[in-house]
């Protein structure tokens, strides 16, 4: 599904203000495996989902999704590509503010050539699943954070895309609500063979995958070298 | 230090819509206390934050801030005791992006009187108390998730107010920044007495308060009756 090797990643600042968000990355994600990302706060997790994602290029190193390297498409065949191939659900949720939940959902199955009855229908399905069938008509400055959240995530599920990242998808709710998330994860993945990475803080998460991948300061450190493992 | 009597907020929707976010809620919050409260997704604790924190009115009941109401103040009194008494880390941060991480957090001295040299001075030291040191000439794009939490909380604290109100402070850094943090918090409250009342869905962080309240569906329960305890 996802393969890396020598991924980099440095935000030039100007003189010498860069930042190495990544190093040296090398990354196999088989089909259907569920995968988890921890570290620190600042230790490259954004940066990694984001190139994965091909919704940032790399400064070294290559991604292959599927085979297919993303760098060498032209901008409208690397979109086609993501929005076929996967579900992103952002740290920072990014909804459409004057758009309802169902409105903000159902635009993600816009680029799919999916009729408009249908795209609201399978919309308000999804916000069901994420226990806000009783919002799907709220603006997201009408819902909590943890709501808001949720609405994202089902956005990224609505396609039901191959492959999901995840920036963090219940670091705003319960464990509770947390728990029915990664619940709804485990039954994509087993039901429809969903390959899932997931970005988290949440020590529980790693019951939920099959492994986790820890970053520190850029780099990938076996679970032994990881201070905080 | 802070009090409440029959706090309740309805959010109108037009026609038979209505949400009843928080309801009939008392709570006595001393000098010097430090208050958590927990309770699942849409519960009605950010309601009740900003509530606390004068940001919003409530529709029934009163809050008052050490005696005074709020409610009885037109909008500039109400924003000076606001800004005298309260530092507030909103859940969704509301950093100013064209500003760096210095300028976001020197800018709350401004309604203090304080010079600019000393206002800039103060920001560097509070970012480094939260970690981001290294990171003061960063923009908001150009942090993580995590790192402009901080900068949320650093932005809060800077000007020493005598009561913290805190949105999920750590819902988006790791198990070792949220320690860090909230150590922070506890120095603050032991040497200067800040009040905290802090929105956690982190179980930890119930070691690092006096006594947490738990909301359902708006609902003050008591921890017998809490689900989720
Ligand atoms: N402007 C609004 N209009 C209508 N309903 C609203 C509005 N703002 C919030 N709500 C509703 O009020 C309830 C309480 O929201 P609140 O933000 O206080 O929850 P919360 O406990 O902070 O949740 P979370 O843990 O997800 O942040 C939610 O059900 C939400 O949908
Ligand atoms: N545009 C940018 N310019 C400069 N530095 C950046 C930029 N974006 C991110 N960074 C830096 O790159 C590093 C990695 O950021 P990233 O967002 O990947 O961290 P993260 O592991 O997701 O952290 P968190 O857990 O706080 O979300 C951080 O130190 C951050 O300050
Ligand atoms: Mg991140
Ligand atoms: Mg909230």
């Amino acid at each position: 599904a996802i393969e890396t090797h020598g991924l980099s990643r440095t935000y030039e600042r100007g003189e010498d203000n860069a930042v190495d968000a990544l190093v040296d990355v090398d990354l196999a994600v088989e089909a259907g495996e569920r995968i988890g990302i921890m570290g620190t706060s600042g230790s490259g997790k954004s940066t990694l989902l984001n190139l994965l994602g091909t919704l940032d290029q790399p400064t070294t190193g290559t991604v292959w999704l599927d085979g297919i390297d993303p760098s060498t498409l032209d901008d409208d065949a690397r979109s086609r590509l993501r929005n076929r191939k996967i579900g992103f659900v952002f740290q920072q949720f990014n909804l459409i503010p004057r758009m309802t939940a169902e409105q903000n959902v159902a635009l993600a199955l816009i680029p799919r050539g999916v009729d408009r009855a249908t795209r609201h229908e399978r919309a308000r399905e999804v916000l069901a699943d994420v226990g806000l069938g009783d919002r799907i008509d709220h603006h997201p400055n009408e819902l909590s954070g943890g709501q808001q959240q949720r609405v994202a995530v089902a956005r990224a599920l609505v396609t039901e895309p191959p492959i999901l990242l995840a920036d963090e998808p219940t670091g705003q709710v319960d464990t509770e609500t947390s728990e029915r998330l990664m619940d709804l994860f485990a039954d994509l993945n087993e039901q429809l063979g969903l390959t899932i990475v997931i970005v988290t803080h949440d020590p529980t998460v790693e019951d939920h995958v099959d492994r986790t991948v820890h970053l520190s300061d850029g780099h990938v450190v076996d679970e032994a070298s990881y201070a905080g493992a």
